[in-house]
């Protein structure tokens, strides 16, 4: 509900504010990605009604977000691609890709997308915060958007816990994975806190 | 080549 609650907001925004300034396209880019690998399961199993429909709201609305900020005035007037300029096709999609090889469960189409999906999502977020620490200030829904991100892999984590005593569960990749994606945020999440609690504007060093 | 990847989460 958090990953849903980051997407809505964002939407929230860029419809608000009519400006995506600060908010990494990029990300959303890397995040469709995570999205079309992992979600190709739609096509041949079915888990659950809310399963299937999480994945397809995800993949919608992450393509709509990217519709949004590349083709759609005037937020898309507002989107400064030299800016947000993290080349994550080469630092990021590749070494996922490789990672998700080596590292699969098993040598399967399936499993190693889904696998090359975890390591990519890990560190999907790294666009997004190199955008704000350019900018430093961070307008403040960009800021709930972004602590967003970052509070719904922590929950995976809880539930991982969860399932790991209650039934047995194991999950390396997506434990490691989660570590990562969750240990990424530790210092954005640090000023985020310390802004709302001494109730000043989200600044980044 | 096309069986595996049973993942029950999001």
């Amino acid at each position: 509900m958090l990953h849903l609650m980051s997407i809505l907001l964002l939407l929230w925004k860029l419809k608000k504010s009519k400006s995506c300034v600060g908010i990494s396209c990029r990300m959303q880019e890397c995040y469709a990605i995570v999205f079309c690998l992992r979600y190709l399961d739609l096509f041949y199993q079915f888990i659950s009604v809310y399963n299937t429909a999480m994945k397809v709201v995800f993949i919608s609305s992450t393509f709509y977000l990217i519709f949004l900020m590349r083709f759609q005035p005037p937020v898309s007037a507002t989107y400064d691609r030299t800016a947000d300029s993290f080349p994550y096709e080469q630092y990021l999609l590749g070494p996922a890709a490789v990672l998700g090889f080596i590292s699969a469960e098993e040598w399967s189409i399936p499993e190693i997308f889904w696998t090359a999906s975890i390591w990519l999502e890990s560190v999907s977020i790294l666009p997004q915060l190199i955008l704000l620490q350019q900018l430093r200030e961070v307008e403040n829904l960009t800021a709930e958007f972004v602590a967003t991100m970052g509070a719904y892999r922590f929950f995976y984590i809880l539930n991982w816990i969860y399932r790991y005593f209650a039934e047995g569960y194991v999950n390396w990749i997506g434990w490691l994975g989660g570590i990562v994606q969750t240990g990424l945020y530790v210092d954005f999440f640090y000023y985020y806190a310390m802004s709302k609690w001494y109730g000043q504007k989200l600044v980044l060093p | 080549l096309w069986e595996g990847g049973e993942h029950d989460e999001l």
